[in-house]
């Protein structure tokens, strides 16, 4: 474990807990792209598996607990409890342009072809596009509330920490896994135009971003 | 670089 992982791993949970108590309180999911929250229920689901099969660390465990404890309460929030303020005209990413492609990917590239190794490169993979319906439903709407883009920068932040990470394991443990990294690139690459509008906005004090 | 197939990250 280093800091930047450490790191890493913390922003990742403030986004999720931000997210979640975001709509807990205001007992709303307005703006919220559902897709990309069962997107990410499915990244956790196939990615901790390992949690019947193998034990890490107490830590490992208990965040694989809670992120995906945290991520079927948000989709049952938005799908169930809080339906009624569910933007579904506004939420219409066709996930299943993402979900397959993904899935044959995984098949092709990966480190192993066993079941566990295959559904962790599909997870790795749904990662990196996962926040697309979210980012898609922003710029249809043309704005996002403030707590969402927070949500959206703790979330960028994390895989961007994440890279910083698997740059010090590679110079200090020589730990290298390449599809881990070239999935990370592409996600963290996605978040950019999103970042500069969040620094910019967010200087302005505009309680709303306009992405073009 | 070595391969490894056990995840030790989230």
């Amino acid at each position: 474990m280093n800091i930047f992982r450490l790191t890493g791993d913390l922003s990742h949970l403030a986004a999720i807990i931000i997210l979640l108590l975001k709509i807990w309180k205001t007992r709303s999911c307005a703006g919220i792209s559902g897709k990309s929250q069962v997107l990410f229920a499915l990244v956790f689901t196939t990615r901790y598996l390992d949690l019947l099969t193998s034990f890490i660390s107490l830590y490992n465990t208990t965040m694989k607990i809670i992120y995906i404890g945290c991520a079927y309460a948000t989709v049952y929030l938005i799908y169930m409890k809080f339906k009624a303020t569910y933007d579904g005209n506004h939420d219409t990413f066709r996930v299943e342009f993402l979900v397959v492609p993904v899935g044959g990917l995984a098949f092709l590239v990966n480190h192993d072809f066993s079941p566990l190794e295959i559904l962790w490169t599909f997870s790795i993979y749904l990662e990196s596009v996962a926040i697309l319906p979210q980012l898609f439903m922003i710029s249809k709407t043309g704005e996002a509330e403030t707590i969402t883009t927070h949500y959206l920068f703790f979330l960028g932040l994390y895989r961007a920490l994440y890279l910083i990470n698997w740059i010090w394991r590679f110079y200090f443990e020589g730990f290298f896994d390449m599809i881990a990294i070239v999935a990370g690139v592409v996600q963290t690459i996605l978040y950019c135009d999103f970042f500069y509008l969040y620094v910019t906005k967010g200087e302005s004090g505009s309680n709303k971003i306009n992405p073009a | 670089w070595r391969r490894h197939v056990n995840h030790d990250e989230l």
